[in-house]
């Protein structure tokens, strides 16, 4: 069919794209994603996130719009929003929210193409792609449909999961993207009782990642936070509200 | 090309095949099944792993066998062994391991059918299949490969698990594959200082997963496992021992 018109991939374009990548599931990459947009939005940028997690897409539940549904008008449809932060999910084009969604290799390409081009996200300084984990379709689809967009890796503390998050940068790195930088996160958690330090997840599997990365493309990949494993993290995860709105403590480490 | 022979397919065969499933990664769906596995074989059974997930492949690591590759004769090739466990990665089969498997759907068919086909395993009693998390093609060809084959699902505890955990039965479920029952991982750990107990990831998942799974099969789906979060776990699958050789109330656990 015609090409679609992608506005972020005009040459014009002033919002910067970011796909948040991880090696593996599990790291707290939608978590991460949700609390670095709501976070901008609160610091005053117009910031949008495509939940482009097609296995997972647990952002309609982080942000807090899980019945939620575009508005279509025409051939486009307006995101969803909540704290300042438009929102389009897969979830949100499946007609039953529990159907597994069993997308085959080509038509992921497609259906990212739609999101970037249909949805009308207005002026964004901001748009963040949270992508499947793994080194699988939809990463390479979004380098090739915005050239210029950039990645960032999640990992978590353990050295174990450096060599899975560096796949995900590696990929990055063959496809020509700019790889941003690292975030480790869930590192050491305080006992709730007795304050002791517990390291859940060992340590140094950020900065580990982060050497790696900078060896492979040759220029430095920064290590740029460390997220400590907070449980109020979670909860807020479970119940839609974001933890940088209620945690000035954690909205310094996102900013 | 010519259809490939199958020795588990075959009514006749003698070999439990068990897919490890989760909705989302990072739930410990790997260090699960090398447990089982090896307190399995601990029991006197033959066991082999079939590790397909080919965005994560973290077998090889948990398993002790990093850097082995299957000896090749022929057609065939002879799996890798380690604590009285056959193993097969897609991992092997990469030039370098570093390299990212950018696999696209109909690929990862053919190679799940090559690795259950040419694969000398033997006589297996039980044959687990680490499979990618989420619901992608790799679950629908198990199905379509080894009608015959159940799934487990493994989940975490938090309750906003368990709609996505529920996702990944409903594949199962659709393509009629039966669904053995769900294992909650990562449940209530104890402060090692002050042994008080710390629920990091919140509570009842497992059951909400198999209450939901039943509802939907009509029949009971059993929560058969709570694992608790236990540091020496991990840090056992970081150096590729699996802890149920060391630790016998983790292997009643797991038999
Ligand atoms: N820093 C953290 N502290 C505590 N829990 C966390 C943290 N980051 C993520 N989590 C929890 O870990 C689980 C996985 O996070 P999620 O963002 O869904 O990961 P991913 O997108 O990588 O699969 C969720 O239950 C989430 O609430
Ligand atoms: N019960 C547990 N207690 C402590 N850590 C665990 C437990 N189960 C898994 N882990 C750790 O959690 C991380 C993810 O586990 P993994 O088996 O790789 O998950 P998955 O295969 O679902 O992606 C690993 O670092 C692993 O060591
Ligand atoms: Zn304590």
């Amino acid at each position: 069919g015609r090409e679609k018109f992608i506005p972020f991939a005009q040459p014009d374009s002033l919002t910067r794209v970011i796909g948040i990548a991880s090696g593996k599931g599990g790291v707290g990459k939608s978590s991460i994603t949700v609390n670095l947009a709501v976070s901008a939005a609160k610091a005053g940028f117009k910031v949008g996130i495509l939940d482009a997690d097609v296995y997972g897409h647990s952002i309609p539940r982080l942000m807090g719009v899980l019945d939620q549904r575009p508005t279509a008008i025409d051939q486009t449809f307006i995101p969803v929003e909540n704290f300042g932060v438009k929102v389009v999910s897969m979830e949100m084009f499946k007609p039953e929210r529990s159907d597994p969604v069993a997308y085959r290799g080509p038509l992921l390409h497609r259906v990212l193409e739609q999101l970037l081009s249909d949805a009308y996200w207005g002026d964004l300084d901001l748009l963040l792609i949270d992508l499947p984990p793994g080194t699988g379709d939809i990463a390479i689809s979004l380098g090739q449909l915005i050239p210029a967009s950039e990645i960032l890796v999640v990992t978590t503390p353990q050295i174990a999961a450096a060599e899975v998050a560096e796949r995900a940068g590696r990929v990055a790195h063959q496809i020509k993207q700019h790889i941003l930088g690292v975030v480790e996160n869930m590192s050491d958690a305080p006992c709730p009782k007795c304050g002791e330090t517990i390291n859940l997840f060992g340590s140094g599997g950020g900065a580990e990642t982060a050497k790696r990365l900078s060896d492979l493309v040759g220029a430095n990949v920064p290590l740029i936070a460390k997220v400590p494993f907070t449980v109020a993290l979670r909860t807020g995860g479970d119940n839609g509200e974001p933890i940088v709105l209620v945690d000035e403590k954690i909205n310094q480490i996102f900013k």
